[in-house]
C-alpha cells in the first residue's frame, strides 16, 4: 500500500463522513446501493462512518458520473481507458466515466463476469474510496488499490494490504476482528494470456 | 449505462466496449530505445498522464524512443512488477492497455507504488543500559 505525498487524511474531528450523488445524474436506488456497499467495506475495518445525504454541495464526499472534459482538468476518454478518479483527503471529489458499461449487480463475488465489455461498479467504487481516504496505488496485484481493473472481473473485497494501509491512517474499527484473508492466489497472473474471457495478465 | 448483469448489455455496446482507446498502443510492440515510430508520442502522453514523465515537459513529444520514454517504461515495469527491460515488450503493452484508475502512479517524479507492496518503517531507540530496547513497527 502507499499514500499520497504528505499522507493526507481526514482530520480527527471529521471521521463521520457524508456522501451525496450529483442530482443531475438521476441515479437509481439500485446504483446508489452499490456505493453504500462499497463504503461499508471501508467502514468495517476503520473507525470511519459514511452516511448518505441529499445535499450534494455540502457533503464531504461528492459522487458523480461525467463524460469527457468535466472541469477538473482530468477529462475522461470514453469507453474503457480511464474509468474513474478520486482526489485525496479532504477534497472528497469522486468522478466516474459515464460512458462505461457499469454492472451494478452484487452477484458473482470475487470472480469473473461473463463478458469482457463491462466494468463492475462496486469494484471501481471500492478502489476510488480508497483514494478518498488517502491511499495511493499499490503494487500488490490482487489488492483493491492496484491501479488497473480487469474488465469483466469483480474484485471488491479488501485484502490485507488495503486494510493495513487504511488502518495506518485511521486505526482499526474496534468491532473489526482483524481477520482478513491474504490476497488469493495469483498463479494465473503472469501467463500473459490476454485472449481469455477476462483478459487477465 | 447501468446494467444489472452483463448479459443485459446490448450487443452493439459490447462491441464498442472492446474498442479500448489504448489498444492502438499494441502496435508499438517491440519498440526500444533508438527507434523512431510514427505515433510513439501518444504513448509518451499516456506515461505523462500517469506521472511517469514529468508534467513539466511539454506535451508535444517526438516519435523518438528516447531516454525519457525508456526511463518511463522502466519505472512502469518496476511498479507493475514486470520484467524491467526498458522496451515496449508484449507483456508491458498488454498491461498498459488494461482499463485503469485515472489517479497517477507517480507524483512529482516519485512513485507512490512501493516495489514490495508494503510501507513499513521501524523506529528503534536505545535508552541507557538495561532492557530499554524499544521498537515500533509502523
Amino acid at each position: 500500500y502507499s499514500f499520497f505525498p504528505g499522507e493526507p487524511r481526514w482530520p480527527d474531528h471529521n471521521r463521520d463522513l457524508t456522501y451525496a450523488f450529483d442530482p443531475r445524474n438521476a441515479l437509481t436506488e439500485e446504483v446508489k446501493t452499490v456505493f453504500s456497499r462499497a463504503f461499508a467495506r471501508w467502514a468495517e475495518v476503520t473507525p470511519l462512518t459514511f452516511t448518505r445525504v441529499e445535499s450534494f454541495l455540502t457533503s464531504d464526499i461528492s459522487v458523480g458520473f461525467y463524460s469527457g472534459d468535466h472541469g477538473d482538468g482530468e477529462p475522461f476518454d470514453g469507453v474503457m481507458g480511464t474509468l474513474a478518479h478520486a482526489f485525496s483527503p479532504p477534497n472528497g471529489h469522486f468522478h466516474l466515466d459515464r460512458d462505461e458499461n457499469w454492472i451494478v449487480s452484487d452477484s458473482g463475488g470475487d470472480g469473473f463476469l461473463s463478458v469482457t465489455s463491462a466494468v463492475d461498479l462496486e469494484s471501481v467504487a471500492v478502489h476510488e474510496i480508497g483514494h478518498l481516504l488517502g491511499l495511493g496505488h499499490s503494487s500488490v496485484q490482487d489488492s483493491i488499490m492496484y491501479p488497473t481493473i480487469t474488465t469483466g472481473r469483480r474484485k471488491a473485497d479488501l485484502t490485507s494490504d488495503d486494510v493495513e494501509g487504511v488502518q495506518y491512517l485511521y486505526g482499526a474499527n474496534p468491532n473489526f476482528n482483524g481477520s482478513r484473508s491474504p490476497p488469493p492466489s495469483t498463479q494465473q497472473r503472469d501467463t500473459g494470456d490476454s485472449g481469455n474471457a477476462a483478459c487477465r495478465i | 449505462g447501468f446494467y444489472s448483469n452483463s448479459s443485459a448489455i446490448p450487443p452493439e455496446l459490447r462491441r464498442n466496449a472492446t474498442e479500448n482507446v489504448w489498444n492502438s498502443f499494441l502496435n508499438f510492440t517491440g519498440c526500444h530505445a533508438g527507434m523512431k515510430v510514427n505515433g510513439l508520442y501518444k504513448i509518451k502522453q499516456y506515461f505523462q498522464r500517469f506521472g511517469y514523465i514529468p508534467e513539466t515537459l511539454p506535451r508535444n513529444f517526438t516519435d523518438d524512443f528516447d531516454d525519457i520514454l525508456k526511463n518511463a517504461v522502466m519505472m512502469y515495469q518496476r511498479n507493475f512488477r514486470l520484467n524491467i527491460t526498458g522496451e515496449l515488450d508484449e507483456l508491458t503493452l498488454k498491461h498498459v492497455v488494461i482499463p485503469r484508475c485515472g489517479v497517477p502512479d507517480v507524483v512529482n517524479g516519485t512513485s507512490t507504488m512501493h516495489g514490495d507492496g508494503r510501507r513499513r518503517t521501524y523506529e528503534v531507540s536505545f535508552a541507557g543500559r538495561g532492557p530499554n530496547f524499544h521498537a515500533v513497527k509502523r
